[in-house]
C-alpha cells in the first residue's frame, strides 16, 4: 500500500537546524531540537507526553493523544503506524518501528505511553 | 539533494488557547 509519510523521515535525509548547520535524520539529537527552537523567533518546543494510543480509522492508522506543555492541553493526532516521533533523551520512536525501519531505513524505539516527545508551539502565544 | 529545515520533523501541537 502506498505510504504518505514525508520524504525527510528517509535514513540519510538532510536536516538543516536553525543555525545552518547540516545533519542526516538519523543523527539528530535532542540538543538539536532544542538549540533550534532556542535560536527560532517563531518557534519553541513543548513537552508532549503520550497519554494513549488508540487504533485509528485504517488499519494502519493510529490515535495518539498527547498532554502538551506545561498546560497539559488534551491533543490527539491520527497518523500511520510508521510515523516517527522523537522522544526526549531517547531519538526515533513510532508505534511500529519494524515497519518504519523497514520503510525509511530509520532506526526507531517503539513509542509507549508515557514517552515525552519534542513538540513546537508558536512563541508567540499567550 | 533536497536539504529540509529542522521543523519539519517534529509535530507541531498547538493546545487551543482562548485570549
Amino acid at each position: 500500500s502506498p505510504v504518505a509519510l514525508p520524504p525527510f523521515f528517509m535514513r540519510g535525509s538532510i536536516i538543516q537546524l536553525a543555525d545552518g548547520e547540516l545533519k542526516r535524520v538519523e543523527d539528530l539529537k535532542t540538543e538539536d531540537f532544542i538549540q533550534s527552537a532556542e535560536i527560532s523567533s517563531e518557534l519553541k518546543i513543548d513537552s508532549s507526553t503520550v497519554e494513549r494510543i488508540d487504533s485509528g480509522q485504517s488499519p494502519n492508522a493510529v490515535v495518539i493523544q498527547f498532554s502538551v506543555g506545561e498546560l497539559k492541553a488534551q491533543v490527539c493526532v491520527e497518523v500511520l503506524v510508521e510515523y516517527p516521533f522523537f522522544v526526549f533523551g531517547q531519538g526515533w520512536s513510532s508505534c511500529c518501528p519494524d515497519r518504519t525501519t523497514q520503510l525509511f531505513e530509520l532506526s526507531c524505539a517503539k513509542l509507549c505511553v508515557g514517552d515525552v516527545c519534542v513538540s513546537l508551539t508558536l512563541r508567540g502565544l499567550r | 539533494v533536497p536539504v529540509f529545515p529542522w521543523h519539519s520533523l517534529v509535530p507541531f501541537l498547538a493546545p487551543t488557547q482562548s485570549d
